[in-house]
């Protein structure tokens, strides 16, 4: 048996949009101390990985292991019955067919319930090593998608490149080649702060599509977390207060 | 895409 229940339902409802152009089909992992998925976009250049931990549900009860498999895109359908303030709980008996997810609005008194049929996928699980990042760089979420939405129109690719003075993000296509530069700021205004933490300077190229499909995830946090490694796929990660973490794995792309 | 790596190159199977 397992049932979980959101006080905050649109925290969930965000997170579905946030990976749903990225992966399909994705098994979820039920566990006694928290929820949590891994999937890899269908051209395996990308992963999600997203732990929620059970401290942050209103209430939660899994007795045993469980693995949901879940349609994204159908979720996200679904979850466009949820109002913005609805609570959202999920329940799955033991050997589910289908996950019910029931969206309650206290105020308004509206009750509504689905129940998702469950599929068997065939996923891989991958290992993600321990890294220790040599770059990490805070910087708020809103100004990050900015930066990669704007750089999106001139350049497929971009350049991130850390030293301890600052990152800086640069683009070279057919209508010329630039470079947006963002130094260590730690001013009072905590939005405007950008904190670098570099122990080795990292030069990497990423596509920006996917930078621009990850950042659907600012809505979750103020503050997006870039680490970086030399040798490393970038993760772009996200603090969901009080309840996990939702990360995004990118593979570099290599210069020709 | 030319030049993009895999990134089950660098995260192995479990």
């Amino acid at each position: 048996m397992f049932e979980a229940k959101l006080t905050e339902g649109l925290i969930l409802k965000k997170i579905v949009e946030s990976i749903k152009d990225i992966v399909t089909d994705v098994n979820i992992d039920i566990s006694p101390s928290g929820i949590s998925l891994q999937a890899m976009d269908s051209s395996h250049v990308a992963l999600v990985s997203l732990n929620l931990s059970m401290d942050g549900f209103e209430h939660y009860r899994a007795d045993t292991n469980m693995v949901l498999g879940v349609s994204i895109a159908n979720l996200a359908k679904v979850m466009k019955l949820a109002d913005n303030n609805d609570q959202i709980t999920l329940q799955a008996d033991q050997e589910a067919t289908h996950l019910k997810i029931i969206f309650e609005n206290p105020k308004t008194e509206r009750t509504t319930e689905f129940n998702l049929n469950l599929i068997t996928i065939d996923s891989e699980h991958l290992a993600i090593p321990e890294t220790e990042y040599s770059s990490v760089v805070t910087i708020n979420s809103g100004e990050f998608s900015k930066i990669c939405k704007e750089l999106f129109s001139l350049s497929e690719t971009v350049q991130i490149t850390t030293n301890t003075d600052y990152v800086q993000f640069s683009v070279e296509g057919e209508v010329g080649s630039g470079q947006v530069r963002l130094g260590h700021n730690d001013s009072e205004k905590k939005e405007d702060q950008t904190i670098l933490e570099v122990s080795e300077s990292v030069q990497q190229q990423f596509a920006i599509r996917y930078l621009n499909m990850f950042n659907k995830a600012s809505t979750l946090s103020s503050f997006t977390r870039l680490c970086l490694h030399q040798e490393q796929p970038l993760v772009v990660e996200f603090k969901i207060d009080n309840l996990g973490v939702l990360k995004y794995f990118l593979a570099p792309k290599i210069s020709d | 895409m030319s030049g993009q790596q895999s990134i089950m190159k660098f995260f192995g199977s479990k």
